[in-house]
């Protein structure tokens, strides 16, 4: 799933820098 | 839980709510309704005003003058055009996710919850809470975009080429039965919450500590329309309804996408999005 998810998975991760989408 | 927790959580996700979204319930109410002071969105309601105004589609809170000085974007046809805008508003869409999980991270409990599940509850939840973010943008003439800076015609989204005239409709549709319940901005806040808490999303691994947190987002929803809206004892039971024409209204979007992608051969969807719908549905 998180192989699936990757972006999901770094945004629910990261909650301080932006993430590049 | 106390009356006063379930009180505090409504606060906390209200302020979650408005940290979190920049077109809330009530900006966009004042938008519609003419009350903000001369600013009033940009109107598309046919190709070449689409033209002028698919500029700002993608631009986050643009200063007004500047919008009224804009030199016009060189003419697309008809067809581009319109991919050109599905292509901005998927940029959005995929800034929308990222509030929304922003949104789901402040609920609280959720970032306790097994992070395999928290995926789940997402790629599951976040295009019906985005539904909902949506209806309180239309009326039954036309839509917000762009943070409120256009207004778009619901006869101008008709009037599209198919598929793209087929995306909206249904949208519109359930906004207008859904805007009757008159909902504010801690009731919508609750009800994302209670959205993104569903313990029978397909792969959960532990169902349990997810039912628990919804259970405690649902009796503060409850407590708070019994309180705001005592007039309608029913609108609860309402809401919840709302929640199964949400899974059919997602589903049916879902299949639209992947039409649309096996259609457009110029159309690229946005790595985000097609994270979240892969194997959605």
């Amino acid at each position: 799933l998180k192989e699936k998810h990757k972006i999901l998975h770094r945004l629910l991760q990261n909650s301080t820098s932006p993430v590049d989408l | 839980p106390e009356s006063a927790d379930l009180r505090a959580l409504s606060r906390q996700l209200c302020l979650s709510y408005h940290r979190h979204f920049p077109l809330t319930k009530s900006k966009a109410k004042a938008i519609l309704s003419g009350k903000t002071h001369g600013n009033s969105p940009f109107v598309i309601h046919d190709m070449k005003s689409l033209t002028a105004g698919q500029y700002f589609i993608n631009c986050r809170q643009l200063p007004v003058l500047e919008r009224q000085r804009s030199v016009l974007p060189p003419e697309e046809p008809a067809g581009e055009l319109e991919l050109s805008v599905f292509r901005r508003l998927q940029f959005r869409s995929a800034e929308a996710v990222q509030e929304v999980t922003e949104f789901a991270k402040s609920i609280p409990g959720f970032t306790e919850l097994d992070m395999n599940d928290q995926v789940i509850l997402l790629k599951y939840g976040v295009i019906e809470v985005m539904t909902t973010m949506l209806a309180p943008l239309m009326n039954k003439d036309g839509t917000l975009f762009a943070y409120g800076q256009i207004f778009m015609t619901r006869e101008f989204l008709k009037s599209l080429r198919k598929p793209f005239c087929e995306m909206m409709e249904p949208k519109f549709e359930f906004a207008v039965k859904f805007n009757v319940l008159e909902l504010d901005d801690s009731d919508m806040a609750l009800f994302f919450a209670v959205i993104i808490l569903s313990g029978d999303r397909p792969g959960l691994v532990n169902v349990k500590p997810i039912e628990d947190l919804q259970e405690t987002v649902l009796l503060a929803l409850e407590l708070q329309l019994k309180t705001i809206h005592p007039d309608c004892p029913q609108l609860f039971a309402k809401l919840l309804q709302k929640m199964t024409d949400l899974r059919q209204l997602v589903a049916d979007h879902v299949r639209l996408i992947h039409l649309l992608k096996k259609q457009e051969v110029q159309m690229c969807l946005h790595p985000l999005l097609q994270e979240i719908m892969r194997d959605l549905y």
